[in-house]
């Protein structure tokens, strides 16, 4: 799609890991 | 299976951003995370501006899940 910078994918794993490593809950409820 | 799990799983990153369940993200929203993730507020101001799709200046579920899926590699949309 457009608009998307070079590099940013990166920077959304990078967003996206750290807000899973944050949030570990996991387990089923 | 896969795209309900990751669907869930977007929903429950989208509300540790949205701590005020609002229903949106904003980029205060995002910059409040500055301190819990060890992002540069620069780096998350591209991250919100990547994620918003429309330029609205508001991030929503969709939105945030479309951007969520791309990062695994799952095309939610269809």
């Amino acid at each position: 799609k457009p608009g998307t910078a070079p590099g940013s994918e990166g920077m959304l794993a990078n967003f996206f890991n750290s807000l899973l490593n944050k949030n570990p809950k996991g387990g089923t409820p | 299976e896969v795209q309900q799990m990751a669907k869930q799983k977007a929903h429950e990153l989208f509300s540790v951003c949205d701590i005020e369940q609002k229903g949106f993200i904003t980029k205060r929203d995002m910059q409040r995370l500055q301190n819990e993730l060890p992002l540069l507020p620069d780096q998350l101001e591209a991250v919100f501006d990547s994620l918003d799709d429309d330029g609205n200046g508001y991030l929503t579920l969709e939105e945030f899940t479309e951007g969520f899926g791309s990062y695994l590699g799952i095309n939610f949309m269809g």
